[in-house]
């Protein structure tokens, strides 16, 4: 992304998939 | 214009195929290694080895959802190259190393092959 003011987010970005049912 | 990178994401995404390998959901492919069985997905088996990469490309073998590897292949060394796909970590055993080089040449996993070499050198 040139040029382009980048925010990083450090937390979870997608739900977690669980070990199991 | 500005945007939000997810640091995290690459590694959350990976963790989360690994839980659909652990819950065999979606698996679309078993690897017979010798008399072990393997349940993985084909495309991230190709995003992380030549070989794969060659056999799920080919049009004659893409839809084959069994494949037998070489016999000289060793199980464990496997086994640790297919837990690292899933999880970017890759286990160090001293007794298992030259066995899982010796999977990730024929895996063609040049990267691996390289850290390994340069781990047994410099355990040497």
């Amino acid at each position: 992304y040139e040029g382009v003011n980048t925010i990083k987010e450090m937390g979870r970005s997608i739900h977690e998939i669980p070990r199991k049912e | 214009d500005s945007c939000i990178q997810f640091t995290r994401h690459a590694s959350d995404v990976l963790l989360n195929l690994n839980r659909l390998r652990s819950r065999d959901i979606l698996t679309d492919v078993t690897i017979l290694v010798n008399r072990q069985q393997f349940r993985a997905h084909k495309t991230v088996l190709m995003a992380c080895s030549g070989l794969f990469y060659s056999i799920f490309t080919d049009s004659l073998k893409c839809n084959m959802n069994a494949f037998s590897l070489d016999p000289k292949v060793d199980p464990e060394g496997f086994a640790i190259l297919l837990d690292f796909m899933y999880t970017s970590r890759l286990t160090l055993k001293e007794s298992f190393i030259v066995s899982v080089m010796n999977t990730a040449i024929y895996l063609q996993m040049d990267h691996v092959v390289d850290t390994c070499h340069r781990f047994i050198k410099s355990s040497d």
